[in-house]
Formats: C-alpha cells, sequence, structure tokens
C-alpha cells in the first residue's frame, strides 16, 4: 500500500 | 488604497481556476512588490503559492506597507464569470475596507463592477525553502496535462522517474501497467520542447488527483517545471506567460511512501 504524506511540517519549520 | 490594472484580465480568471478546486478561502498579500498567494489545501498534502510582480500590471498602487484581502475561491471564481477574455480587470480595495471591487471592462462599451466582501481568514505562517532540485523537467503544458488525465483512468498514483536522457511516468493499477516516455528533447521547436536536467536521478510516486489539479493552471504558460528531489516536495511551477519576470503559480505535492 501507499501512504499519503504530508506537508504541513516542511513548511511550517521553513 | 490598493489598485491594480490588469490589461489581461484572463490571466487572473486562469489562475483561479487553477486554485479553487484546492483551497476555499486565501489570503491575497498585497506589497509595493505585488501580490502573493500562499495556501494549503485542507488535507496538507499540497501548498500553492502564487507570486504577482508588479510588471504583470498596467498600473499598480498600494499605499500602505502591507494589505491582507482575505477571499473565499468560490465566490471569486463566480466573479470572474462576469469578466471575458479580452477584458481588462481592475482591482480595488480601501485601506480599511472590507471589500475588494472587481471592474471588467472591454474599451467603453461595457463595463461590469462588483464588490466582494472580504473574510476575516486565519492564515498559518508557511515558509518555503529555497530548493536545489536533483532534477529539473521543463515540459509543455499541454503534455503535462495529457499524461495526467490519461494516467488518471489506469489508477491513482503516478511514478515519476527522472533519468539522465528523459523522464518516466507510470502507473500501476488494477487492469495493467503503463507509461509514457518522454525524452529529453533540446533541439526542437519551442512548443514541444522538453528539457530534462539531471545531477542525479530521482523515482518518486505522487497522487493522480492532485496532479490533475495542478494541470487546470496549464492555459497560464506553454510550459511547466517540474522539480524533483528524494526529500523534498516535488515542485511544479507555471511561470506566468512563462516569463519569470511576472511571476509564478507554483503547487508543492508530498509524494506518496510505499508502507
Amino acid at each position: 500500500g501507499m501512504k499519503q504524506s504530508n506537508l504541513y511540517a516542511f513548511f511550517k519549520a521553513a | 488604497m490598493f489598485e491594480a490594472v490588469l490589461s489581461n484580465g484572463s490571466t487572473l480568471k486562469k489562475i483561479f481556476e487553477g486554485i479553487k478546486d484546492l483551497c476555499t478561502d486565501v489570503n491575497f498579500d498585497v506589497s509595493s512588490e505585488g501580490i502573493k498567494l500562499q495556501a494549503m489545501d485542507s488535507s496538507h498534502v499540497s501548498l500553492v503559492s502564487l507570486e504577482l510582480h508588479t510588471d504583470v500590471f498596467e498600473q499598480f498602487r498600494c499605499d500602505r506597507d502591507s494589505m491582507t484581502l482575505g477571499l473565499n475561491m468560490k465566490s471569486v471564481t463566480q466573479i470572474f464569470k462576469i469578466c471575458g477574455n479580452d477584458d481588462s480587470v481592475t482591482m480595488r480595495a480601501e485601506d480599511e475596507g472590507e471589500t475588494l471591487e472587481f471592474t471588467f471592462e472591454k474599451g467603453e462599451d461595457r463595463v461590469s463592477t462588483f464588490e466582494l466582501k472580504l473574510m476575516d481568514i486565519d492564515s498559518e505562517h508557511l515558509g518555503i525553502p529555497d530548493t536545489e532540485y536533483q532534477c529539473n523537467v521543463k515540459l509543455p503544458c499541454s503534455e503535462y496535462q495529457r499524461i495526467c488525465r490519461d494516467m488518471a483512468g489506469f489508477g491513482d498514483n503516478m511514478t515519476i522517474d527522472c533519468q539522465k536522457g528523459g523522464v518516466t511516468f507510470s502507473v500501476d493499477g488494477e487492469v495493467g501497467k503503463g507509461k509514457i516516455f518522454l525524452k529529453h528533447q533540446p533541439n526542437v521547436e519551442e512548443k514541444h520542447k522538453v528539457i530534462v536536467t539531471v545531477k542525479e536521478g530521482v523515482e518518486l510516486d505522487f497522487a493522480l488527483r492532485y496532479l490533475n489539479n495542478f494541470a487546470k493552471a496549464a492555459p497560464l504558460s506553454d510550459h511547466v517545471q517540474l522539480g524533483l528531489n528524494s526529500d523534498t516536495p516535488l515542485s511544479v511551477r507555471f511561470d506566468i506567460e512563462d516569463k519569470a519576470t511576472l511571476g509564478s503559480l507554483k503547487f508543492f505535492l508530498a509524494p506518496k511512501i510505499k508502507e
């Protein structure tokens, strides 16, 4: 199966 | 006061068409440098980033350091149905105003005006780090649009495999597997050009639902640019009228991870 990762932490930390 | 005139109103119409299915409410951040917008979709899987530089406008005025205009996307796209393809658009808002006024004009013969009520939208402060991509692919928008549409008929996810010499888009679905290879083609006429620049090959999986959503921005430019890294989100970038100096509409998407 494939899991959709999330971008929130990536852009929040930037 | 904020006032901006865009002779080619269809540019804004195309931008909103490209955003409306991803974000419900967005903030227009206006400053003397132009207009910026940053928003994530409700599931935090993708991010939309719009930059419109003042060069894209015939007239641009923002008296304050910055103004935040909260817009409901459904209402804005409804308003832009009034905008004909050859209409100019003027946007106007008072400093403490509660509305953004849109005026659509074709010569002096037909002038339509709509005052949109502004919203107070809580927006998170998000940053987009400067990123160098291991792989960059520049391909015609029509090609991107077609690949995403055709592949969605066979599965939910698409693998993008970028290697020196070309890029392969593939899908593995219930009825079978399929792939489309685009060769690095720098020496053909502009509209067919495919430029694949690879520092290190990258292969990643993405949800076609989102890739297809981004394709709605395709009318904005002739070419779209994909940026791929193994450890950062995919970047899908449309330069306004293919000129980065005018601004860009960028989408970022988190890859799918094999469980």
